[in-house]
Parts: structure tokens; sequence; C-alpha cells
């Protein structure tokens, strides 16, 4: 554990907060991806099936558990507490895009050719392009609550401080992760656009972020 | 398998 890490950690948790807390106190899920939330839900599922396998700390339990509630919490929000407010019509992405080679990938390119460890791979890489229904969504309507965004940058930060993390332990522990590392690395890129809006339309603005 | 690391991260 090191800072960089810990604090990847906490900015994730954030993220997912804020996610649901805008959910829960608008009572409403406008604006949100309900499929990439489902997609993160199952990240967490088939990455954490390891809670059965291995202790590795209390910490490590304790988050993978928290994580996993407040997942299933969010898609529990979005598609059935709060269905009614959903647009649904505008999270038109198409999933079998992105789990169709996500899923041939993880099948070629792992660790060991197990169902824990396909599975691992499968939510490394599924995570790296889950947030694409959003930032699709983002697109097509051109515009994004200003608290949608605040959720995005807490992510995105999360993404980028696990990348400090890994060039931190390579250089104290020779500690290198291939497939963790370059989904990490790609997943952070997606997000380098949004940083850019973020900072020049919601920090210095006010209110919603439009699309230029 | 005993050259897998162990995933210790989240």
């Amino acid at each position: 554990m090191n800072i960089f890490r810990l604090a990847g950690d906490v900015c994730h948790l954030v993220a997912i907060i804020i996610l649901l807390l805008k959910i829960w106190r608008s009572r409403s899920c406008a604006g949100i991806s309900g499929k990439s939330q489902v997609l993160f839900a199952i990240v967490f599922t088939t990455r954490y099936l390891d809670l059965f396998t291995v202790f590795i700390s209390p910490y490590n339990t304790i988050m993978k558990v928290v994580f996993l509630a407040l997942s299933y919490a969010t898609v529990y929000l979005i598609y059935m507490r709060f269905r009614n407010t959903f647009n649904s019509e505008n999270d038109s992405f198409r999933l079998e895009f992105l789990l169709v080679p996500v899923i041939g990938l993880s099948f070629l390119e792992n660790y060991a050719f197990t169902p824990l460890e396909i599975l691992w791979t499968f939510s490394i890489f599924l995570e790296s392009v889950a947030i694409m229904p959003q930032l699709f969504m983002i697109t097509k309507t051109g515009e994004a609550e200003s608290i949608t965004t605040h959720y995005l940058f807490f992510l995105g930060l999360y993404r980028a401080l696990y990348i400090a993390n890994w060039v931190w332990r390579y250089h104290t522990e020779g500690f290198f992760d291939q497939i963790a590392v370059v989904s990490g690395v790609v997943q952070t890129i997606f997000y380098i656009d949004f940083f850019y809006l973020y900072v020049t339309k919601v920090l210095r603005g006010r209110g919603k972020m439009t699309l230029p | 398998d005993e050259d897998l690391q162990t995933k210790d991260e989240l």
C-alpha cells in the first residue's frame, strides 16, 4: 500500500458515492448511463470472486464488499426505484460492441487459462471501456449536469492515481502487472478529453457542462 | 498457480 494507491481507492469510493447521492437526493437518474453502471457491477462481480478463495487483508475485503454493494445499489436505483426518470432512449450504446471483443481478448490474453483468471482478466478489460456508454450519452445529448461531471472527474482521478501507484511499485518493489497496467493506461486516455472539458467548462463556469 | 502474483489491488 502506498499513498497513490490509497488516494486512488478513496477517489474511486468518492466517485461512486457522489453518483449514488446524486440519484438519491434528486430522486432522479437523468443523464446517467444505466449501461455503464451495469458494466461496473459486472466488473466488480467478476473481479472480486477471489473473496471466496484468498484472504489478502481486512482493508481489501472490506473495500471489495463496499464496492460490490454500492455498485448494485446504484443499478437498483436506476433500473428499479427511479426507472421512470431514466433516459433509456439516450442510453443507446450497443453493449455487444464492448462485450464481444472484451470476452474474446480475455480468453486470448491472460495469466492462466483458468476460470478465475479469465474472469479477472475480463473484469480488467471491461473496466477499461465500461465508462464509454456514459461518455457516449454525454456526447449524444451534448450536456452533463455538473454533479455528473464531478463523478467522472473522481473516476478519472482514481485511474490516474493508479498509474502513479504502478510507477511507484515498479520502482520500489519491481512489481509490474502487464494486463492491469496496459488496460489502466488505455482507460485513463478515455478521460483526458473529459478532463480538459471539466477544467475549462465546469470549474470556470457554473451549472451544466455543454459540449462545444 | 504459484507463479501468479497475489492480486491485492482493487
